[in-house]
């Protein structure tokens, strides 16, 4: 483990000893190998070593803790910090019905999370209404409603002839008039530099005014993070993160690279395929995982 | 990289930031390194250009040639495998789409009997491509699904049975014990099956390739990964770390959505792709 690597590093040193610049800077290569390890991505572990050594630097080596246990416990604290500090949860305080839009690369989760958020939300005596809007994956739409009719949730009649933006107004408009209060839109996974698919982002997030945009993705997600994540931001200003399949060996460091990109909360994670299967988002262990 | 004639610690600093960043890894890269460093000094490598030449071929080595497959008795089985979402269900397509362009007569078999509306997916895919399906219910036995397909493949003269499975962490034990099964079901089945088991994988993911690759090996022998995804800005390069602990050829890599978007793994071109 990293704080193992470390004592090592630093086992030299004791008690009345000062973190200078020297032991540091060996400390601070484990610390850095052990992010890119973990796949931060390569320039924002950078930055987070420059403010791990300036907090370091010139710290007494408390009595208490060895310079090593120092060295991660000033680790833990910044990367905690930089995760987000706390949980924080849905903006759901709006005049109903409250919009909720799920985007994000091939693959990476949304229409499972979709219908996650969506018992999460009646567990919290939300009434929730599922909109696919997915039209180009084969049977999409067909794993959505049955996503909703295994938990007994609403969903809207989306057929693959139905336009994207279409079925998102039409939904939400069907929501306002039977009384839901929160309505969550699926969308296609597509590529950020896919301009023409992104660009339906866009027009969604014009017509349907959502209160929420969630970026979901996935916990393994290597280097690319920072530049996925940057242009779905860039082009709709999303509000909260979700990651995905965190319950497996990924070391989740696309979390710390996407919150640094974007400067927006993680909200939830996914931990397995079942329905029930979504998290409240906890900056303290995904930083101890990211630590490894 | 910038253009050089001195291989001082600067120009390695900046091939290390390039490859880290295409997802080689950390360790790969210093293995990488290691290696490149003495060939620059000893092929006496003058410019940019000789370097690239150097770091092409360095890389194309380490990628092993796909296998021949013997297929004593038809059909030929091919079972894909993977952890969730890396693209196996499209892919699927897309080398039934090959084989049936080759004139093969290619069968599809729903194995992901647990995940909402995939056995439609695979359904929809194969009357797209124009080949045979087979499938059973949700929440059957995928084995069982297998076995039967066989059954049927064997009966109506089919040249090649791909078998979509659910996608799975390599993490949990019971899920790769349900692999084990369903190999060890179509290998008492049909003698040689499965002949090609692929690992597909996503070229977003990180390290955990790495993991992914070593946990489903213990659990099924791997004949060939195919790389999906490529058409974003994802590199790929966790697939040197692969090619450095294992011996696994990529057949295959993944372009797009459609059906088409199938291209042949060149070892030659991943020098282009980690650093343009
Ligand atoms: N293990 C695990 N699997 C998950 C989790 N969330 C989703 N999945 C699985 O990941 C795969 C992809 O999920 P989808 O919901 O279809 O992903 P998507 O983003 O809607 O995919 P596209 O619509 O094709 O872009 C499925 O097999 C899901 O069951 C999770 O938290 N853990
Ligand atoms: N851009 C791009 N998308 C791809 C590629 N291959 C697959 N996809 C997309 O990735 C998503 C997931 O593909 P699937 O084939 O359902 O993946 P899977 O591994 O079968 O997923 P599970 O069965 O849920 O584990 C779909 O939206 C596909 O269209 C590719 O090469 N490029
Ligand atoms: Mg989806
Ligand atoms: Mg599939």
């Amino acid at each position: 483990s990293l704080s193992d690597r470390l004592n090592s590093v630093f086992k030299k040193l004791k008690g009345h000893g000062r973190l200078d610049e020297k032991n540091i800077q060996e400390g601070l290569r484990e610390v850095r190998l052990a992010l890119l390890e973990a796949d931060v991505n390569y320039k924002v572990a950078r930055d987070f070593i420059q403010r791990v050594k300036e907090r370091a630097l010139g710290q007494d080596v408390l009595k208490s803790l060895t310079p090593g246990q120092q060295v991660v416990k000033i680790v833990h604290e910044e990367l905690i910090e930089l995760l987000g500090g706390q949980s924080q949860g849905l903006n759901l305080k709006a005049r109903p019905p409250i919009v909720i839009m799920l985007v994000g690369l091939q693959g990476s989760g949304k229409t499972t999370t979709a219908a996650k958020l969506a018992l999460f939300l009646r567990r919290m005596k939300h009434a929730p209404y599922l909109v696919p809007a997915d039209v180009y994956r084969p049977a999409a739409i067909e794993q959505l409603h049955k996503l909703a009719s295994e938990i007994n949730i609403p969903a809207y009649p989306s057929s693959s002839d139905m336009d994207p933006v279409d079925i998102c107004r039409n939904a939400v408009e069907e929501a306002r008039k039977s009384a839901y209060s929160v309505v969550l839109l699926d969308t296609a996974g597509r590529l950020h530099i896919d301009e023409k698919l992104m660009q339906e982002l866009v027009a969604i997030k014009s017509e349907c005014q959502p209160h929420e945009i969630l970026f979901v993705a996935d916990a393994m997600t290597g280097q690319d993070a920072v530049n996925v994540a940057a242009r779905f931001n860039e082009l709709l200003d999303v509000t909260g993160i979700v990651l995905t399949k965190m319950e497996g060996d990924a070391r989740g460091g696309a979390a710390l690279s996407i919150k640094s990109v974007t400067q927006k909360p993680i909200k939830f994670i996914g931990v397995g395929e079942k329905l029930s299967d979504l998290e409240v988002f906890h900056p303290d262990r995904v930083a101890s995982r990211i630590l490894g | 990289l910038s253009i050089t004639s001195k291989f001082d610690d600067e120009f390695w600093e900046e091939l290390e930031e390039i490859l880290i960043m295409a997802d080689v890894g950390f360790t790969a890269t210093q293995k990488l390194l290691d290696q490149l460093r003495p060939k620059v000094r000893k092929e006496k490598i003058e410019d940019a250009e000789g370097f690239k030449e150097l770091l092409k071929q360095e890389l194309a080595s380490l990628f092993p040639e796909p296998r021949k497959i013997r297929v004593s008795k038809p059909p030929e089985v091919v079972l894909m495998i993977g952890v969730n979402g890396v693209g196996k269900t499209t892919t699927i397509a897309k080398l039934a789409h090959r084989a049936q362009m080759q004139g093969k007569k290619v069968m599809m078999v729903a194995g992901d009997t647990f995940r909402a509306a995939a056995i439609e997916q695979l359904n929809i895919w194969a009357k797209r491509v124009g080949a045979g399906f087979y499938a059973k219910e949700d929440g059957a036995d995928p084995a069982a699904v297998a076995y039967e397909a066989l059954d049927k493949a064997i009966e109506e003269g089919y040249d090649t049975v791909f078998v979509d499975t659910a996608g799975r962490l390599h993490t949990k034990v019971n899920l790769m014990d349900e692999l084990k099964k369903i190999k060890r079901v179509v290998s008492k089945k049909h003698p040689g099956a499965p002949h090609r088991t692929i690992l597909v994988l996503d070229a977003t993911t990180g390290q955990n390739a790495l993991s992914q690759t070593q946990l489903f090996s213990e659990a099924v022998p791997i004949d060939e990964i195919v790389l999906t995804k490529l058409d974003g800005t994802a590199k790929g390069g966790v697939i040197v770390a692969i090619a450095l602990e294992h011996n696994i050829p990529i057949t295959f890599i993944g372009l797009g959505e459609k059906m088409e978007d199938l291209e042949i793994f060149i070892p030659e071109r991943v020098v282009n792709r980690l650093m343009g």
